[in-house]
This record gives C-alpha cells, sequence and structure tokens, in this order.
C-alpha cells in the first residue's frame, strides 16, 4: 500500500507515537 | 506469603489495589502486578518519583526523550486522566486497558476518537486532519506536495462526513471505522495478553494477598 491509496487515517494510524508495542520492548 | 508489590508501591502517590485495577479493566490480578514492573521501569527511568513524566513516556516509545510527537503527546494526554501532567499507575493500568485484545471494541473506537479530537471539540474537523497528515509526514520524511495532501485529507473526509455537515462526529467515527477496519490496528496490544511472560519477575516472587 502507499501512501497515495490509503486514505488520511490509514496513514495516520502508521504513526511511532501511536504504536505503543515499544513500551513493552526491552 | 508477603506481596512485594503492596509493600513497595503503597508509598507511591497515585497507588492503587491491584484488586481493584482488575475489576475495572480487563486485567487478571497477577498482569497488573506485571504491569507494576513496567510502570516501575518507565516511571524511575528519569525521576524516580513514581510517577511517568511526558519525557519518560518519549523515552520508552522513542528511546529519545526529547523526540517530540503529535501523537505520543494526545496518547500521553488521554493517559493522563486526571490532566496534572503525568501518568500514576492507575491511569497507566485503566488506559492500557482499552488495548487489551479483551476490551471491548466500543471503547477502542472512542479512545481512537478522543486522540484525533486535537482541540476536544466533540468533533474531527478537517483541519484537524490535515494537521495530522502534515505531523505524520514530517515525522515519517515521507514527501507529499501539499496538493497531494489537500486531496487526501479531502477525499477521506468526503468519506467520513456521512452528513456532510464539515466534521466528523462520534457516530461518523464509528461507522467509518467499520469500512476500514484496519484503522483499530494499533488500538490492540497483543503483548498485554503475555504480560506476566514479558514481566515474570514479580509474578514468580509473591503471591496476591486475599
Amino acid at each position: 500500500t502507499t501512501p497515495l491509496t490509503m486514505n488520511a487515517f490509514e496513514l495516520i494510524s502508521t504513526s511511532q507515537g501511536l504504536n505503543l508495542s515499544s513500551l513493552f520492548e526491552k | 506469603m508477603g506481596c512485594l508489590y503492596s509493600k513497595n508501591a503503597r508509598n507511591v502517590p497515585g497507588y492503587e489495589e491491584p484488586t481493584v485495577l482488575a475489576a475495572e479493566t480487563p486485567f487478571t490480578v497477577d498482569e497488573v502486578q506485571a504491569l507494576y514492573e513496567l510502570f516501575k521501569k518507565i516511571s524511575s527511568s528519569i525521576i524516580d518519583d513514581g510517577l511517568i513524566h511526558k519525557e519518560e513516556f518519549q523515552l520508552a516509545l522513542f528511546r529519545n526523550r526529547n523526540r517530540r510527537n503529535l501523537f505520543a503527546d494526545r496518547v500521553f494526554d488521554l493517559f493522563d486522566l486526571k490532566r496534572n501532567g503525568v501518568i500514576e499507575f492507575g491511569e497507566f493500568v485503566r488506559s492500557l486497558g482499552v488495548f487489551h485484545p479483551n476490551a471491548p471494541m466500543a471503547d477502542k473506537i472512542a479512545f481512537a476518537f478522543r486522540l484525533y479530537d486535537l482541540r476536544h471539540t466533540g468533533y474531527i474537523e478537517r483541519e484537524e486532519l490535515k494537521e495530522m497528515v502534515l505531523a505524520l509526514l514530517h515525522e515519517s520524511d515521507l514527501v507529499l506536495s501539499d496538493d497531494v495532501v489537500e486531496m487526501i485529507v479531502d477525499k477521506t473526509f468526503k468519506d467520513a462526513d456521512t452528513k456532510g455537515d464539515g466534521r466528523i462526529d462520534q457516530e461518523e467515527w464509528k461507522e467509518f471505522v467499520s469500512r476500514y477496519p484496519s484503522l483499530m490496528k494499533n488500538m490492540t496490544l497483543p503483548y498485554l495478553k503475555d504480560i506476566t511472560l514479558a514481566f515474570p519477575s514479580f509474578v514468580l516472587s509473591s503471591e496476591v494477598e486475599d
């Protein structure tokens, strides 16, 4: 999927700031 | 056998009994205790005061205490339920509860809506959507011309704003998410189901007091 085919929210949801799984990385 | 969690944690500001937190969230008491291990680690990374400050949150997320990010700011603000600039343990557990695989989808959808409602108006407005797209581009080094950004924002807004009143309300958001379920992917953290495996030291060294 390229940014041009994604809707704006799909694009936003790729933000690292929304990826809380990194809180669990040791 | 005594409980290390209770003895050590009771002195921490914002301390709440794990049994209370387990009753209000999808976590078991063991899982709440394992989360305390994670909380301790994050909350002591810069200032060891039993509270998560924004810089500590950024450090845990990005391995960089100074990395500002609009979305991380929004997540921090939503976790900070008392709005006093820090995340207490109870706030941490209650907020992470929304990200549990067993948490109700309606809670995840509502959380994401509040995340994107930057100005707390109860609606996601076009201007906010564009601001978030620009923030994402800035963070990712992805380069799109302003025309392309406008096109993406316009198209998305028309798709989501089914009532055509120039703003996305919670009902429209719910409907939009049902058409694009991938939007909710980062609202579920599979790790939370295995949190006692990720932080087993406490669980192995203690038992819960009844």
